[in-house]
């Protein structure tokens, strides 16, 4: 059962988010996520309650997993967070930017696209 | 193989076994070369390893392995992108010629990697955004894309002074057709087919160049002349 692995993966993707809020992590217990936004917050319970779902199986009857599984279902709820892979429905604001495109994320954060460099191996 | 580094070194290496070209926090690349012939100087790659390390909301870790006459376009477990994460689409690994090229994107980091065949061996090359390219510690010192070839594995010009079973003017007109500009990738590729005298050679020079047509940020860097440090002198090395 591989549910404090879910946790910690939670506690450390969470961390990034936070502003100086206390660790809301699901350790056993419905936690509360301190000062932590809501649009990372979503992604990083989707994540949370993915990792739970792949070691269901193995974590069956175990108290951490049932209290993490209903402290990922209290906060979504809390937090309005939606089920697929958009964050909670957001009333105005320019969207939160998707932390896996680089390219999108470099050029919000810094005004100007990102440098590139290239390397290659041929011949003989 | 002739590597070319970030900076624009340009070296003809032994290499010969597992060698680094990159080794950061995002990905790990290793290439495997073997002699061209038993008992020659000159090697070439025949094998690829690429680790993409997991990153939390985006992908899980994924290896790419390829060799000689086994160029998948799948990663080690079978998939084709970066795992049921919910970014992990932002790896994704295509063909355009299946056995002969495979494309992998990591969006995630802003990286294109293409992997070739041909003429019994594998080329490789990277465009990598320059923020992930620097993510690597002290100890990461050793990675030819960065540094280029260490001097004790680049071949001297009488080591590449060797002669195949084609003449050099021979040699000279095959890279001619496909390489008019005479620089460190025809040279290279006059320096392959000399060695190997197989023509077929001529293409992996050709598309070294194609790629970083596409890949360099500044086409002003795109050819390199022999009087950069370590580009095989091979049309001056054969009088």
């Amino acid at each position: 059962c591989k549910i404090l692995r879910c946790n910690a993966e939670y506690v450390s993707s969470t961390l990034s988010l936070r502003r100086g809020g206390s660790p809301g992590a699901l350790r056993g217990g419905g936690g509360r996520a301190g000062g932590v936004g809501s649009s990372g917050l979503c992604r990083a319970l989707r994540s949370y309650a993915l990792c739970t779902r792949r070691t269901a199986r193995t974590c069956r009857g175990d108290l951490a997993f049932h209290s993490a599984v209903h402290g990922i279902e209290d906060l979504m709820i809390q937090h309005n967070c939606s089920r697929s892979g958009s964050g909670p429905a957001r009333s105005s604001g320019p969207p939160a930017p998707d932390p896996c495109d680089y390219e999108g994320r470099f050029s919000r954060l810094h005004g100007r696209p990102p440098g590139f460099l290239h390397c290659a191996s041929f011949g003989d | 193989p002739h590597v070319r580094s970030f900076h624009h070194h340009f070296h003809t290496c032994r290499v010969q076994g597992a060698w680094p070209l990159l080794d950061n926090d995002f990905l790990f690349v290793q290439a495997t070369s073997s002699p061209v012939a038993w008992g020659a100087n000159a090697t070439t790659t025949r094998k690829l390893t690429i680790i993409f390390k997991n990153m939390q909301e985006c992908i899980d870790q994924k290896v790419y392995q390829a060799e000689v006459d086994n160029l998948p376009a799948a990663f080690e477990d079978g998939s084709i992108n970066g795992g049921d994460r919910p970014g992990g689409s932002s790896l994704s690994i295509q063909t355009a010629d299946p056995g002969s090229h495979v494309q992998i994107q990591a969006a995630y980091i802003g990286t294109t990697i293409i992997i070739r065949q041909t003429a019994g061996q594998l080329s490789f090359s990277i465009k990598v955004a320059e923020e992930v390219a620097r993510a690597f510690s002290a100890e990461q010192d050793l990675q030819l894309c960065v540094g280029g070839c260490p001097p004790s594995q680049r071949l001297s010009r009488s080591e590449r002074n060797r002669r195949g079973a084609i003449t050099i003017d021979t040699a000279r007109q095959l890279c001619k057709e496909g390489l008019p500009v005479e620089d460190a990738y025809f040279h290279s590729c006059v320096f392959d087919v000399l060695i190997s005298g197989d023509p077929n050679f001529t293409v992996a020079a050709q598309t070294a160049l194609e790629d970083a047509r596409a890949f360099l940020p500044d086409l002003e860097k795109l050819h390199l002349f022999p009087s950069d440090a370590g580009v095989p002198l091979a049309s001056a090395a054969f009088p």
